[in-house]
């Protein structure tokens, strides 16, 4: 922010600081929030403003005459969100760069990227305050993000199992009842409470206690 | 197969082995990691004689520390190096537990190879690969964690004996938590208030040896211990240690950065953060790691939600699979989604930290900056987001999630230490705000 300020060019991850965002969502109609670019704008927007934001507070702090460190402390609601937002933008653009650089076919490069959008969507919708706050999108644009999120759920689910077979964890190595591969849930969980210590005896060590009480 | 997840397998459109190719970066990848494993999963002496769940502390610590010497003895007969596909081969010799040793083959390792000398590598490098010795990495204090700078524990040169005077001078100085520094290890780099001349240079590394090679006992100086049963990783001696005027040689501090000189002169590190170094790879490891647990916690989820049935979506007809419910898709799939975001940042942030790794090693720092705050603040929005979302897949498996057959308590356990370990998150995200506000 700093650097921004004294019109320093920046390079890296934090580059976005310094780019020219369009100071509202474009997105017109449901679909568009399925755009990569709308969805990244609306990212960089949010981290660009809560930075700012952080930068304007201290700012404004040490106006008020207290020192950097005491300024720090006061600021640090915005500071950590400010973080957050970093990250996350951080992680909704590596997303997209992982979906892009794939060479699967197609089915498979579909279910990655509706997953992606679900991801980016799905985070938007968390964080929307962020963005109606300074007017980066209205009500009704939140409206249509969400009804595509609702519709993003519904092109995952049916392949929601074969989305998370394809993580290639073994049950050996996933060792959860809940979860083996062939889903024989039911008949595992009795095996598995069967070989619990407290079953090796018919009657337990508190027998001691129980017996003599049920007699009193 | 259960007939009802065998339904969802044939509705598919794509071959789940072609995300596989994705997540783990080439067929070729993906067929060495299923070899790698087959390893494991195949040869008894890495079974567990019971199931975890059911045995004690004392018991998963003899029974990790095992299966970590049996993984050294194993991936030297395979010839097995490369770092990679060492975390593939562990990750399945320890499912639900993190592996015993990983210190030492991870910042133990990392500070002799990127903050010794060559002549001190040449000593240490060849005796810790071989496991000659043992290490773990002591930096935490019991009442000082990741402000570096709080540490009291402090290593006095004594330009006569050409000695460090490593001492813990209050209670809150002795190390704390340091993984299984308690019972299994033999050394420690420890993290240390340098003085010298006088004047306090601020914190250094040591390799400091904690017990002898010969009996496994303390050396005298050295007060050794577990710090008890934690809320997980059960399997690991996490320790204290408490210094008493112990003294080793000179030659014992990292000095590749910034040095001692025999007659005590201090010549400082060209970069005042190269020292810690050490946590960069961690943190930047945890972003993938983190992505991982929560595939994990997204695989027991969907898969039960499409076993379990429950109620009628339409009145009148058979109980529906849970999945089927818009609330219980809104706890899984978002997390399906955001583990697949974790893992391939945790990739790119691999090969930031790698390219970064270079460029430092030609004596360019300047992406260290950059790298610290986007490590840091990556690991700790990863992390919180997946302590959060595992707690949401374990609820959305009902009653069940909270037995231990689940899964979910070991792997929420194992996950979330990552919350406050390698600088507790909130610090974390001030540290990349402070980069942030910089630039």
């Amino acid at each position: 922010a700093r650097q921004v300020g004294s019109g320093n060019k920046l390079v890296g991850c934090a580059a976005y600081l310094q780019s020219n965002l369009s100071p509202r969502c474009l997105a017109k109609r449901q679909t568009d929030f399925l755009r990569q670019d709308i969805l990244v704008d609306a990212y960089k927007h949010r981290a660009k403003s809560v930075v700012m934001l952080a930068a304007k507070r201290m700012g404004e702090e040490i106006k008020k005459g207290h020192s950097q460190p005491v300024a720090w402390n006061n600021c640090h609601m915005y500071l950590i969100k400010a973080a957050m937002a970093h990250c996350h933008l951080y992680c909704v653009e590596s997303f997209f760069d992982g979906v892009n650089s794939t060479d699967a076919s197609q089915p498979a490069v579909d279910a990655l990227m509706s997953l992606c959008q679900l991801y980016a969507i799905f985070g938007i919708s968390q964080n929307k305050g962020d963005l109606l706050q300074d007017g980066y999108i209205n009500g009704e644009q939140i409206d249509m993000l969400e009804r595509q999120l609702i519709d993003l759920l519904a092109i995952i689910r049916p392949i929601a199992v074969t989305l998370v077979d394809s993580y290639d964890i073994p049950d050996k190595m996933l060792s959860s009842v809940l979860g083996r591969y062939d889903g024989n849930v039911y008949e595992n969980l009795y095996e598995w409470a069967k070989k619990a210590p407290l079953n090796k005896k018919e009657v337990p060590a508190a027998y001691k206690y129980i017996g003599p009480f049920l007699k009193e | 197969i259960n007939p009802d997840i065998a339904e969802e397998r044939r509705n598919a459109k794509f071959d789940p082995v072609e995300l596989t190719y994705v997540i783990d970066g080439g067929k070729e990848k993906t067929e060495r990691r299923r070899y790698l494993e087959s390893e494991v999963l195949n040869d008894p002496s890495f079974d567990d004689p019971m199931d975890i769940s059911f045995m004690t502390d004392e018991q998963r610590h003899t029974n990790s520390v095992r299966k970590a010497i049996q993984v050294v003895r194993r991936t030297q007969e395979l010839e097995i190096s490369n770092p990679m596909e060492l975390i593939w081969f562990r990750a399945a010799t320890n499912p639900l537990e993190v592996p015993s040793l990983s210190l030492h083959t991870s910042m133990f390792m990392t500070t002799i190879v990127n903050q010794m000398t060559l002549e001190q590598r040449s000593q240490w490098e060849s005796a810790a690969k071989k496991f000659e010795l043992i290490g773990t990495y002591a930096q935490t204090e019991l009442g000082h964690g990741t402000f570096l700078r709080g540490l009291e524990t402090t290593a006095t040169y004594d330009p006569r004996t050409q000695e460090f005077e490593i001492h813990s001078p209050t209670l809150t100085s002795m190390k704390w938590w340091p993984g299984n520094l308690g019972k299994t290890v033999t050394h420690a780099i420890v993290a240390a208030q340098l003085y010298t001349k006088g004047h306090c240079m601020g914190v250094h590394m040591f390799m400091v040896p904690l017990r002898s090679l010969e009996t496994h006992l303390p050396h005298p100086g050295v007060e050794l211990g577990d710090i008890g049963p934690k809320f997980g990783y059960s399997n690991i001696d996490n320790g204290f240690l408490r210094f008493n005027h112990y003294r080793i040689p000179r030659e014992n501090m990292c000095m590749r950065h910034s040095q001692v000189m025999p007659d005590g002169t201090y010549v400082p590190p060209p970069h005042k953060k190269v020292s810690y170094g050490s946590m960069l790879p961690i943190r930047s490891a945890i972003v993938g790691n983190t992505g991982w647990a929560l595939a994990k916690g997204c695989i027991i989820a969907t898969r039960y939600s499409v076993v379990r049935r429950q109620s009628e979506l339409i009145p009148g007809t058979k109980e529906a699979k849970i999945l089927d419910y818009q609330s219980q898709q809104l706890k899984i799939i978002p997390n399906i989604a955001t583990s697949f975001a974790f893992i391939l940042t945790g990739k790119e942030m691999m090969k930031t930290y790698f390219d970064s790794l270079a460029e430092m090693n030609e004596g360019n720092f300047s992406s260290l900056p950059e790298l610290h705050a986007t490590s840091a603040g990556l690991k700790a929005f990863t992390s919180a987001v997946v302590a959060s979302g595992l707690e949401e897949l374990r609820m959305s498996c009902g009653g069940h999630g909270y037995s231990k057959a689940s899964g979910f308590p070991e792997l929420y356990t194992t996950a979330v230490p990552a919350t406050t370990y390698e600088g507790e998150n909130t610090v974390m995200f001030l540290q990349t705000a402070r980069y942030l506000m910089k630039v």
